[in-house]
């Protein structure tokens, strides 16, 4: 929707929100920049290389959308509040529901349901990847699959997903931060505001907010298994050397 | 540990972010 019933603003927090989402062309040339360079270091190192697995392709758009990630947690006032300590923990916390978020937001829009879409551009066709696949990577992909088709349902639009960014960074339940009841009550006023937004944006529709609440514990069940199945992977020595991946995957399970 | 959020440190640091 491009605008609310007349009368009805759109709440100030939605907006500022919206302001603050990164250019996502922008994010796309640095990654694919990042993996031209990287393939061409590859093949100057050894004259047969090897080309990257859709797998390895895969880890390391991951590692660079994280990267990202922090970058776009960092231009947040909500987050600069935050001392260097509690915003880790955030990030610890939430770090593969935002990829998955990413990733999900990204399909919703692609439509295509037997491809996906790389934030560089790169379309994988799943019955590739699905035929290389264990019984793991299916499930994952098939839950995956399931939840876009449940936001596309729903029509999920680009101020919704930024407002389930800061759900998702802000989470109450995240234990032993020193600043709890500034993340609970950042939590509070962002649910208010998408409140606010799906009934001035879909009066027709009340029980949109609900809905669209309940697919966060879906996410979160998603990430889980996606972070287990990095975990497995890495340990299994199939991840590609990532910085910020591989040190969030320790991270959270030190 | 310390060690293991060495990177996720650096990037929240740098800059303007204290």
């Amino acid at each position: 929707p491009s605008a609310p019933p007349a009368g009805l603003p759109v709440p100030a927090l939605v907006l500022e929100f919206v302001r603050c989402e990164q250019d996502e062309l922008q994010v796309r040339s640095k990654i694919s920049a990042h993996l031209g360079h990287l393939q061409q270091e590859q093949s100057s190192r050894s004259a047969k290389a090897e080309p990257l697995s859709t797998f390895g392709l895969m880890c390391h758009v991951a590692d660079q959308t994280l990267f990202s990630i922090v970058e776009w947690a960092r231009s947040c006032t909500f987050f600069k509040e935050l001392k260097v300590g509690d915003q880790m923990k955030l990030l610890h916390n939430c770090w593969s529901e935002l990829l998955v978020l990413d990733y999900i937001s990204r399909q919703v829009h692609h439509g295509k349901q037997d491809s996906i879409l790389l934030i560089t551009g790169q379309e994988v066709e799943l019955g590739s990847l699905l035929a290389q696949a264990g019984v793991t990577l299916a499930e994952l992909v098939q839950g995956g699959q399931e939840l876009v088709q449940h936001l596309q349902e729903l029509q999920l639009d680009r101020r919704e997903i930024a407002c389930f960014k800061y759900l998702i960074l802000f989470n109450p339940d995240v234990k032993l931060l020193e600043n709890q009841v500034y993340v609970e009550s950042v939590y509070e006023q962002v649910s208010g505001a998408l409140l606010e937004y799906t009934l001035c944006v879909y009066p027709q529709h009340v029980e949109r907010f609900s809905q669209l609440l309940l697919r966060l514990p879906e996410l979160r069940a998603l990430s889980v298994q996606a972070e287990d199945y990095l975990c497995y992977k890495h340990l299994s020595g199939e991840v590609p050397c990532n910085n910020l991946l591989i040190e969030m995957l320790h991270a959270k399970r030190a | 540990k310390k060690k293991d959020n060495a990177l996720l440190r650096y990037l929240l640091d740098k800059d303007d972010n204290t």
